[in-house]
């Protein structure tokens, strides 16, 4: 294990004043390692790795008697300062309803998480609306209303062949009948796809939704970076939802992702059942990552 | 490559930065340049460019290995099960497999073997319509095992030529689930001696070096034969089939490119290794 790793560093560098160049690299060189297996991107990894060597070198030691402990202490921490704070909530509208659409890549876990995420909201007293716009998927509408149906959440969709229709009128909806969050269920699409990405941009003009979700695999290797980007640049994500952290995947793709977008990880999927949606905990995932 | 001049720290560095974003993996990448080291002192691999050549061909070596083929018993019917973690392409890719035994006049029958999640079954039944398949299914929340049993033996009294298993996506770290999958497998021996005859694992390209534990479990649960590498349409390079290859032995046989019935590809090394490296 890293920590393993590093009580080997810690023999090497007590006693001496300073933390020198020399003294990291080896330090460095495990926490590169760590990283990377951990699936970080690359460039993340190198960037990262910079900042806490010009954090390190040269640190007053001499009044911590373990210089290998305060290294420790600035890797993790420079680690769960980049995978920001717990900005779990979901910010509600001034006034209703409360628009809050999903996007990601295929498989990702967008269906399951806006059932999940609803059920917490109805929990709180609100009144939300699911909306099927994923008109591509087989039976992908049908997998909402049944989600829906288990969880006594209402369900918007309709014949309409075009998901921008299809939002719009669920907004409509949502307006006339009293619902106070409306759950916009997008269909999976590669962030390459140029009428699919436009798609998205589309519906964000029409019904303005007050949160974007990038929902992403915490399994996801390099092309975390690249995607959560390009999903970014066109859409200005306000917040990103890291699935499937119940496996053993280390999850460097949150690291990626954060640092790429700069946006608040705000809950993680730790299962399939709808109560299994969990607030962030950066400190968690850190160590996660870290190994 | 620049055209520098010697194989130096800093063109391995570079080779290391290819490997690694392509998702091959620390372990492999290492490996292959340490691989590659030895191979610089040894041999005439004194330029830059002669390196790229050298990992490629190491890479195309590993992952030409026998064994492309779906292989397909002396008597019918030919029985694959799909398995795989949550959301990879399992119930797509079978819907794409069945339309190549459909389109060759085959009777192909499709079990909905996924009785967890919502609308799986629709999900198939969908799918079997588009390709010309019938689907067997029953209740959500019913026996998994128990639509297995009804699928091969209708196949046996409708004389099908092709079954293909749908199963739940589940995460290999799920020892319940993954036992769930043996009794699936078991229940398909009795009714059928020696089947499955294929067990296709299929992965996500855009997975990182987690792939390679999936494989591990599933292979070491199940005993996986196959491996289908979906959504190579995107920008992920899937490298870590090379690790997954290299170290289990498990042949890949096929790619998912898209979501569309014809979107489905025998796996070719060649193109794959070119595509490694673009
Ligand atoms: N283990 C686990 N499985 C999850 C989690 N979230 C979603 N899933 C599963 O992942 C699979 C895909 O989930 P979906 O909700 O259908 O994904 P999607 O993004 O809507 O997929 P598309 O609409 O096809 O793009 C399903 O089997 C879900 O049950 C999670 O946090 N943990
Ligand atoms: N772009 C692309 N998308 C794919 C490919 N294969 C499957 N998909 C999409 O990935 C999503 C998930 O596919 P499914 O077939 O439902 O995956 P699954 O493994 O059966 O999922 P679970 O049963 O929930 O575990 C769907 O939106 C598919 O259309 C592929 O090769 N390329
Ligand atoms: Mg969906
Ligand atoms: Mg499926």
């Amino acid at each position: 294990t890293l920590t393993e790793k590093f009580n080997t560093v810690i023999r090497d560098v007590t006693g001496k004043g300073k933390l020198s160049e020399e003294n990291i690299q080896d330090a460095l060189k495990s926490v590169k390692m760590a990283l990377l297996e951990a699936d970080v991107n690359y460039k993340v990894v190198r960037d990262f790795l910079n900042r806490v060597k010009d954090r390190s070198v040269g640190e007053e030691v001499h009044r911590s008697l373990n210089p290998g402990q305060q290294f420790i202490k600035v890797v993790q921490q420079e680690l769960t300062a980049l995978m920001g704070g717990t900005d779990s909530k979901v910010k509600l509208a001034s006034a209703a309803p409360t628009i809050i659409m999903m996007a990601g890549l295929q498989g990702s876990g967008k269906t399951t998480s806006v059932a999940k995420l609803a059920r917490i909201y109805k929990n709180k007293g609100h009144r939300p609306l699911m909306v099927a716009a994923d008109v591509y998927r087989p039976a992908a509408i049908h997998q909402l209303q049944v989600l829906g149906r288990d969880l006594g959440i209402p369900v918007y969709s309709s014949e309409s062949q075009d998901p921008v229709a299809i939002c719009s009128a669920a907004k409509q909806k949502a307006v006339a009948e009293g619902f106070d969050l409306v759950f916009l269920d997008t269909a999976g699409r590669l962030h390459i796809d140029d009428n699919l990405m436009h798609e998205l941009e589309r519906i964000k003009a029409d019904v303005s939704p007050h949160e974007i979700l990038f929902v992403a695999d915490a399994m996801t290797g390099q092309d975390a970076v690249n995607i959560a980007q390009r999903f970014n640049e066109r859409l200005e994500i306000t917040g990103v939802i890291l699935t499937k952290l119940d496996g053993d995947a280390r999850g460097g793709a949150a690291l990626s992702i954060r640092t790429v977008t700069e946006k608040p990880i705000k809950f993680v999927g730790v299962g399939e059942k709808m109560d299994q949606l969990e607030v962030f905990h950066p400190d968690r995932v850190a160590s996660r990552i870290l190994g | 490559f620049s055209s520098r001049e010697k194989i130096d720290g800093a063109v391995l560095e570079e080779l290391e930065q290819i490997l690694i974003e392509s998702d091959i993996g620390v372990q492999h990448s290492m490996a292959l340049i340490g691989k590659l080291e030895e191979a610089i002192k040894t041999r005439d691999l004194d330029r830059p460019a002669l390196i790229k050549g050298y990992i490629r061909n190491e890479i195309l070596g590993v992952l030409s290995a026998d064994g492309h083929q779906l292989k397909r018993p002396a008597s019918d019917p030919f029985v694959i099960m799909v398995v795989g973690v949550n959301g990879v392409g399992k119930t797509t890719t079978i819907g794409k497999l069945a339309r190549r035994f459909t389109q060759a006049g085959e009777a192909v029958l499709l079990a909905a073997g996924d009785t967890f999640r919502a609308a799986a079954a629709e999900q198939l039944e969908i799918w079997g319509g588009r390709v010309g398949a019938d689907v067997i299914r029953h209740q959500s929340g019913s026996d998994p095992s128990a639509v297995i049993f009804d699928a091969l033996k209708a196949a046996e009294s409708r004389k099908a030529g092709v079954v293909i298993a749908d199963t739940a996506g589940r995460l290999h770290t799920k020892v319940n689930l993954m036992e769930e999958l043996k009794k699936m497998k078991r229940v398909m021996d009795k009714v059928i001696p020696g089947t499955p005859h294929e067990v296709l694992l299929v992965l996500d390209a855009t997975t990182g070096q987690n792939a390679l534990s999936q494989a591990r479990i599933f292979n070491e649960a199940v005993g996986v034969t196959g491996i289908v590498l979906t959504k190579l349409d995107g920008t992920a390079k899937g490298g870590i089939v090379t690790a997954i290859v290299g170290e289990l032995g498990l042949p890949v046989k096929l790619i998912g490119i898209g979501e569309g019935m014809e979107d489905l590809r025998d796996f070719d090394p060649e193109e794959f290794v070119r595509a490694l490296f673009e």
